[in-house]
This record gives structure tokens, sequence and C-alpha cells, in this order.
């Protein structure tokens, strides 16, 4: 794991963060759902809460599709290429490119279409970078900074479990055999 | 665009197998130190563009110089590859891969295998 120069993580004053969604977007109860499952990833490993809510102004994380040159420097570039990106702590903004073939129930299917991205994957590394883990080499890390198309990998495994950890302690409820480790999954053949 | 599932897209969304705007990158496969190629300036983008080259320049050219080559094992390190320097295969196919749109190195460092910074590698590189 790695993290970004300096070290931000978000203070000790803001352990309950709210997340809240681009209003045009006008995402579906489904979408929003896949995000609520990608924080839930982390917050069973840090003492963390994620919530959503309705003001996009007032919101801690701010999720929003764009395509292109949306006003950040980071323009968008169309289908695969880059996916999303996030920033450091505390800046909270989430930005995915509208350009791309989002899946969102969690369930691949066959893979005819190759151009098409698992959004829950991506939130779930995303999600990462919003609290300050930079990337990963680790190849089952979900912090590695590549993912093919047609791919599902949405478990933390111990190198982004150690990262998080070291910057938020972790959560008391965390017993820590829900997650493979590296090895168990490398092991296993198990994961991405 | 959103879908339940891969075999809910409508095929006319569906873009040419694996079209993505770095395929293009496949025609360099191969290149090497020395060489001068069309194509290798756009391949500098890409490397600046996620931290592997640390120069503020908008106009590379073509050549495959010392900067592209030590950015190339940079990226090979960081992505478990063999630091070959070269544009190969197994370069290739990871390149034009889908990727989160954050830096690897930012501010000429990284915690990715590399571990050291991108100016350090050039200077190791030349000797």
């Amino acid at each position: 794991y790695s993290f970004f120069p300096g070290t931000p993580r978000w203070p000790d004053s803001k352990r309950d963060l709210s997340y809240a969604f681009q209003p045009e977007n006008q995402l579906s109860d489904t979408v929003k759902a896949v995000f609520a499952r990608a924080f839930l990833r982390w917050s069973e490993v840090i003492p963390m809460t994620f919530n959503e809510t309705s003001s996009f102004a007032d919101a801690d994380i701010k999720i929003g599709f764009f395509s292109g040159d949306h006003g950040d420097g980071e323009p968008f570039d169309g289908v695969l290429g880059t996916l999303a990106h996030a920033f450091s702590p505390p800046s909270g903004r989430f930005h995915l490119d509208s350009a791309e073939n989002w899946i969102v129930a969690g369930n691949i299917g066959d893979s005819t279409a190759a151009s098409a991205v698992d959004l829950e994957s991506v939130a779930v590394h995303e999600i990462g970078h919003l609290l300050g883990l930079g990337h990963s080499s680790i190849e089952s890390a979900i912090m590695y900074p590549s993912i093919s198309s047609a791919t599902r990998k949405v478990e933390l495994v111990s190198d982004d479990i150690q990262g998080i950890q070291s910057l938020y302690g972790s959560n008391p409820n965390y017993n820590g055999s829900s997650t493979l480790t590296t090895q168990q999954r490398e092991t296993s053949g198990a994961g991405s | 665009h959103f879908f339940p599932n891969m075999s809910s897209i409508p095929h006319n969304l569906i873009p040419n197998s694996t079209l993505g705007i770095w395929n293009s990158f496949q025609n360099l496969t191969g290149c090497h130190a020395g060489q001068k190629i069309d194509g290798l300036a756009r391949i500098k983008n890409y490397f600046q563009y996620f931290g592997y080259i640390n120069i503020s320049s908008t106009n590379f050219t073509d050549d495959f110089d010392d900067a592209l080559e030590s950015a190339i094992k940079t990226y090979q390190l960081n992505f478990n590859l063999n630091a070959t320097g070269e544009l190969d295969e197994p370069t290739m196919n990871h390149i034009v891969k889908p990727r989160c749109g954050v830096a690897d190195i930012i501010n000429g460092s990284s915690s990715m295998n590399s571990g050291k910074s991108s100016s350090n590698l050039i200077h190791t590189v030349s000797h």
C-alpha cells in the first residue's frame, strides 16, 4: 500500500462522513446502492461510517459522473482508458467517466461486452483514494491501479486493510476473518 | 450508461471487441531505445499523465529517449513486469488496460514497487 505525499487523512473529528450524488446525474436507487456497498467494505475495517445525505453542497464526499473536461484539470477520455478518479483527503471529490458502460448489479454475466466495467469494483478503489490510500503494486489489492474490463474485484485484501488501518486504526468490530488475505487469495485462486 | 449485467447491454452500444482509447498503443509493441516511431509522443503523454515522466512538456517528440526508457522501467517495476525498458508485449498489454486516473507517482515520489523518485531512477539508469 501507499499514501499520497504528506500522508493526508481525514481529521479525527471526521469519522462519520456524509456523501452525496451530483443532483444532475439523477442516479437510480440501484446505482446508489452500489456505492453504499462499496463504502461498507471500508467501514467494516476502520472506525468510520459513511451515510448518504441529500445535501450535495454540505456532503463530505461528492460523487458525480462526468464526461470529458469537467473542470478539475483531469478530463475523462471516453470508453475505457481512465475510468474514474478521486482526490486525497479532505477533498472528497469522486468523479467517474460517464462514457463507460457501467455494470451495477454485481453480476458480470457473460463476457460479450468487453468494454463494460463493474461499478462497485471501481467505487471501492476510488474510496480508498478518498480515504488517503495511493496505489499498490500488489495485483490482488483493491488499490492496484488497473482493472481489466469485464472483471469484478471488490474485496479488500490484507494490503488494503493494513494500509487503511495504519491511517485510521481498526474497527473494533472487525475480526480480521471476513476478508481473504493476499496469500489466501493467491493460494485459493479466488477473487479477481 | 448503467446496465445490470453484460448481457443486458444493447449490441449497438458495444464497441468493437476491446476497443479503447489506448489500443492504438499496441502498434508500438517492440519499440526500444534509439528508435523514432510515430506515436511515441503519445505514449510519453501517457507516462507523463501517470507521473512516470517528470517533465512539464506538452510537446513530446517521437524519439525513444532516456526519459521514456526510464519511465518504462519504473512502470514495469510498479506492475511486477520484467524491467526491460522496452515496450515489450507484456508491458503493452498492461498499458492498454483501463485504469484509475490517479497518478502512480505524485510529485516525483511513489510507494509502489519502484519505491523511489522518478528523477532518482533516471539517475540510476544513466549509470
